[in-house]
């Protein structure tokens, strides 16, 4: 999956 | 998570902080784009509304929860309690020039089409854009109080530090978000301005003064 998609930063 | 990002969440901390304490302490809101804070309100909602449901890390949670609570504080402050102190006068740049881009921007240009990533992706452009009614404030006014300056630019370096982080999980992670990464460029870039009168007039005890 694009891991764009799941944000880690605030 | 790396030093840069957790000093520029730190900046952004400090500067959120710095604003609830300014208009508290001093129990005015003068100087203070209300339209801002309510640009910046929409940011942390929209960004935020996989707080429920996506689970990243205890401090990413804990951060959202009081960026969410300290923006609404800010505007209860501004537009309800010290309401007679807000200088709505000075507050009058047209916010639907920011959002209606924003929204259009962020259908034209975005890595998916789901209600959350469009969402996201929307309060990326708009917090780019969201100090602009506050620079306009004060370019209107001509100067801002000392503890203004200070939020302005704590809130312009958390931006900073986080292209710092960008470049550095470019090179040790591989990792880049070119929507984040160009609109936290365009965020900081429209802080320069401000970052050269505070470096070159507050730093050196002066007020906070635009040429006139």
């Amino acid at each position: 999956e694009d891991d764009n998609t799941h944000h880690d930063e605030l | 998570m790396n030093i840069f990002r957790l000093l520029g969440d730190i900046c952004h901390l400090v500067a959120i902080i710095v604003l609830l304490l300014k208009i508290w302490k001093t129990r005015s809101c003068a100087g203070i784009s209300g339209k801002s804070q309510i640009l910046f309100a929409l940011v942390y909602t929209t960004r935020y509304v996989d707080l429920f449901f996506t689970y990243v890390s205890l401090y990413n949670s804990v951060m959202k929860v009081i960026f969410l609570a300290s923006s609404y504080a800010t505007l209860y402050l501004i537009y309800v309690k010290f309401k007679a102190t807000y200088d709505f006068n000075h507050d009058t740049f047209r916010i639907e020039f920011l959002l209606i881009p924003c929204v259009i921007l962020s259908l034209l240009i975005t890595h998916d089409y789901s209600p959350v990533e469009l969402l996201w992706t929307f309060s990326i452009y708009l917090e780019a854009v969201a100090i602009l009614p506050q620079l306009f404030m004060v370019s209107k006014t001509g100067e801002a109080e000392t503890i203004t300056s200070h939020y302005l630019f704590a809130l312009g370096a958390y931006r900073a530090l986080y292209i710092v982080n960008w470049i550095y999980r470019y090179y040790t992670e591989s990792f880049i978000d070119g929507i984040a990464v160009v609109a936290g460029i365009i965020q900081t870039i429209l802080y320069a301005d401000f970052f050269y009168l505070y470096i070159t007039k507050v730093l050196k005890g002066k007020d906070f003064k635009l040429p006139a």
